[in-house]
């Protein structure tokens, strides 16, 4: 309906308005409706303003950029209806440690309300994990899977 | 509603029946390139109900079943089993008063397809229906693929409303 | 045939100019998210004729000119160098007995574009010509750009023979 | 020309094949014409066979197969007909360490002959670079460049 739309549009917008300084540690970043007399057939857009930028087509932002300006669009749409779980796979892979560390803070709370399933390469992201799976093929083609105890065990699992 | 665990049997690289637990906050999956960290997340999304082939990379839904490797030959059918926990006022009253729900799909290489709710045979469709029932199946911002996180942003302003549609 | 250097001065975050040496052997540009690195991939593309504003992230050519930010004011124009050097027997006659050559294209924000040959002007159809004739155009499989390594694989059998086409 | 079409492909597909086990440690590849009798429309196929495991559809391999693949190919191309330069954004970011490895291993054989840029955020790769800018954002919105020197500087530019 017209007025649902609405109100969560907005909810969402709200979110995505205190997240995004959260992850980018400053900046500022809305959501807006293309065409906010039909809610039923409006597209939605995003203006993005990192930290001590000027807000420009998004298509110009780099490539961590846009990898945390997405998550911190999917955090404020599971902020506002939560999901029982959410699956991230490599979502770190573009971003640099600094950026790693805020994505996991943040996802570290989120985690609460939600299971969270990360894939990932990054040693931050790992650290942040409740439990761990290695994920290797001793027999070529032919997934093992095991529960790895944090620390020690990282760089082995890694590295095989 | 919680994810319990996932068992993978037989789908892609899984010849060796294996058993994922879900924990509650984080759950991380490392390891090297290609030993089947993003074929465990194809096999969640085949045992939601995924129809299209092309989604989880392969060119017919047949390609899902484990085709041998140098040390072992294909199998004959691919199996997932998801079990969801506390779904207790979850679920839609035809399945009344459960703590636990497993749904379970099955491929044979003739093509012949079997799904299960609670080990009771039914229709794909029942799959679809219960999970957007539960809210799980509302995919869109629930599972992020490898390589996909920028999509939200490269997509066109209307596609994007489904987002907020799926939310509301 | 080598890259001796790249200017850059008003292109995208570079209100700053700045001179990146091309050494021997491999460079490696580091840095964290966002600062710039991909903007210096784009000024080289640029520089060599690109004709494509989107293939440069932007909307419309004049993106690449530095708009401002908290600090500073918008700039006038993009201007980038670059420079070749032993460049003897690769270029075609009419460029003489050269050791070294530059190229300069530059964008004013009224629109108006100036492309340079050591400081003579020309056309941008001369830059990209000269670039064709070195060899140096063919950027098919000279340039993998952000998130496009598995351009070569997903592409369609019928896209990829360009890539034989021009290593031939 | 045709032959000189048919020429090139079997010289890229020679060193594609010795390529490929090189940077996956095993295994083969071959390129395939879609139509050997047809030089001036046939397509270009690719198989890809993982060391131990069997050929399958290149789309279902993973995202480092994926990038490995492709460097190979990439590489191919370069030793039979080298381009005096190749530039190269952050194309290791989907790697696990092993494949980091092999892949600067051989990234430092071919430049030799070619000069390579290189992007990227992984400690394995910026090792073997033989010169390393620093760029950064001192001033928001404004790219700083700096020649840095190898080894105690890395951690410091990434985490800036
Ligand atoms: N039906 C199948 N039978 C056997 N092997 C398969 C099948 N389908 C896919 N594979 C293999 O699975 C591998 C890909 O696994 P996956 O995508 O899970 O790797 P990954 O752990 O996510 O790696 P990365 O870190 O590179 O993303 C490929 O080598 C592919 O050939
Ligand atoms: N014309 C312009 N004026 C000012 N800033 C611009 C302009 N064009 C692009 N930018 C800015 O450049 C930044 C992107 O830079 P770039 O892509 O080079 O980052 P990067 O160092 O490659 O980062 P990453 O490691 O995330 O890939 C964006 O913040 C974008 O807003
Ligand atoms: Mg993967
Ligand atoms: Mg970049």
């Amino acid at each position: 309906s017209r007025e649902r739309f609405q109100q969560t549009f907005d909810e969402v917008n709200e979110q995505f308005k205190a997240v995004f300084p959260r992850l980018f540690r400053g900046g500022s970043a809305e959501l807006f409706l293309t065409d906010p007399e039909d809610m039923l057939e409006t597209g939605i857009d995003v203006i993005v303003h990192p930290p001590g930028k000027k807000p420009q087509h998004i298509s110009l932002l780099s490539g961590g950029e846009k990898a945390l300006t997405a998550v911190a669009i999917i955090f404020s749409l599971f902020l506002v209806k939560p999901s029982p779980f959410c699956i991230l796979d490599e979502v770190d892979a573009p971003l640099d440690d600094a950026n790693v560390e805020r994505f996991t803070e943040m996802l570290a709370e989120m985690a609460t309300a939600t299971q969270f399933l990360v894939i990932t390469h990054n040693k931050i992201s790992m650290e942040v994990a409740n439990h761990l799976y290695g994920v290797t093929m001793e027999e070529p083609g032919v997934t093992d899977m095991v529960s790895v105890r944090l620390s020690s065990h990282l760089s082995s699992v890694e590295a095989a | 509603m919680k994810i319990k665990k996932l068992e993978i049997y037989g789908f892609k690289t899984f010849p060796k029946p294996t058993e994922l637990i879900f924990h509650e906050g984080i759950t991380g999956i490392v390891g090297p390139n290609g030993c089947g960290k993003s074929n465990i997340i194809d096999a969640m999304r085949w045992v939601m109900g995924e129809k299209s082939a092309k989604g989880l990379r392969g060119g017919s839904m047949g390609d899902v079943i484990f085709s041998g490797c140098e040390s072992r030959k294909p199998l004959g059918f691919a199996e997932v089993t998801l079990t969801l926990s506390e779904v207790e006022g979850s679920l839609p009253e035809k399945f009344g008063t459960y703590h636990e729900i497993s749904v379970t799909r099955r491929l044979h290489r003739s093509g012949e397809s079997e799904y299960l709710i609670n080990k009771i045979p039914c229709r794909l469709r029942d799959i679809t229906d219960l999970f957007l029932d539960t809210g799980l199946g509302k995919r869109a911002y629930s599972i992020v693929e490898q390589g996909r996180i920028d999509a939200i942003l490269s997509a066109k302003p209307q596609e994007r409303r489904y987002l907020i549609e799926e939310a509301a």
